[in-house]
């Protein structure tokens, strides 16, 4: 479902250029496992930007469900990120103006889903065991709990591909275990493709292969 | 050097109180290395934010140096909170818009130092691996490297006492190896006390001694 070719992606700071990918290919089948490592730098946030349809390539080629998404605008973008990724971010990006259920709620507001809107985030937040903190907005939360919030939010649409940005770096091992827990159960239920970054061997370990980057290549891929 | 006697913490969120410590008591020596460890949205950080003197305790008495701070006012906390810790923080409160050399900076100016400062910092900052990487905004940098710059930041003043909550989280296993090296390195040389917050047993592994923290409460302390 996804085919990297050849993806370069070089940041431009003033005159400097910074290479953080240098020719990443690879492909991920719908439905599979995956899970993504290395070093801190080495360009795993990029590569996941880039899937997401969140940022653009420098160079190279990105087909996804066999559309040539390399070279959309940003509306054209915003669609297939909204119709098909849930994306769980490193550092979050939850709105700390809105309490958890309305930041679990927003994805829901904009597919366009009128009803049960409430009943749904408030169900997504139980399932990541903050049932009793619906209200709280995420200043009032602790780390590993505004973590689950942001996984809740991108579980909320039933995305067909969920990219989860290192999502249990804030939480202690038997959270972490619920959370991949409920994400392969999302696999294999409904198919969900996952590709997860990763520190955790362990976490890795849960995933039917890994693909490491080093120095903005991918250095191997091995079940 | 730390004395903690039956805190409290209890946050008010409108008209409801969210008990986040429920009555903590323990001591640190100067110069030990302990961990604390414990589920998500257990405590932890709190605990952190009062020993930091950074938040009040509801209720107790917590003696700092031999002096009672239970009871201070902010701008005493403030005073004793840029002369005595270093604090990394687990959402790594950079200032988004300044440069990590910047940023690493700040608490010498704040110390009132005038000279040198921009070498100490970027000092500071090859020591996290970060040489590289000075003149970038913290949204021009990875995850992990954000990190990093929070960690040089704490540790820049050389303070009696370091408070690192979560300081490996968003790390690879090797940077945070060569990052709890720097740590231990500071408490070998100068006696730096260092409180490290974790859920990766190897790190706590490293420490003499690991509180574990569970619903505000402490359930066991060992070494
Ligand atoms: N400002 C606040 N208002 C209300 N409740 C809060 C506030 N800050 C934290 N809490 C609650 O207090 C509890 C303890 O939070 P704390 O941040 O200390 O947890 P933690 O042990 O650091 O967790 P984590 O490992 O996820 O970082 C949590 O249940 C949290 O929801
Ligand atoms: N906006 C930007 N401008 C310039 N350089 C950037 C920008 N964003 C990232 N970089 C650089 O690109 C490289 C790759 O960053 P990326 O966030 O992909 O790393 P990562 O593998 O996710 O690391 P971590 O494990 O620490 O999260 C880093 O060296 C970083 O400094
Ligand atoms: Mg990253
Ligand atoms: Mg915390």
């Amino acid at each position: 479902v996804i085919k990297i070719k050849d993806i370069t992606k070089i940041y431009k700071l003033g005159d400097i250029e910074v290479p953080a990918l240098c020719g990443v290919t690879f492909k991920v089948k719908k439905g599979e496992v995956i899970s993504i490592m290395g070093p801190s730098g080495s360009g795993k946030s990029t590569l996941m930007n880039i899937i997401g349809c969140l940022d653009r390539l420098t160079s190279g080629e990105y087909i996804l469900d066999n559309e040539d998404v390399s070279n959309l605008d940003d509306d054209q973008l915003a669609q297939i990120r909204n119709q098909k990724v849930g994306f769980v971010f490193q550092n979050f990006n939850l709105l700390s103006r809105s309490t958890a259920l309305a930041n679990v709620e927003l994805p829901l507001r904009y597919a366009g889903i009128t009803e049960n809107r409430i009943e749904m985030a408030q169900k997504a937040l139980e399932s990541v065991g903050l049932g009793d903190r619906i209200h709280h907005k995420p200043p009032e939360l602790s780390g590993g709990q505004q973590q689950r919030v942001a996984i809740a939010r991108a579980l909320i649409n039933n995305p067909a591909i969920i990219l989860a940005d290192e999502p249990t770096g804030n939480l202690d091992s038997r959270s972490g275990d619920e959370i991949m827990e409920l994400l392969l159960g999302l696999n294999k239920d409904y198919g969900t493709t996952l590709i997860i970054v990763t520190h955790d061997p362990k976490i890795a370990a849960r995933t039917a292969r890994t693909i490491q980057i080093f120095d903005g290549l991918i250095k191997e891929s091995k079940s």
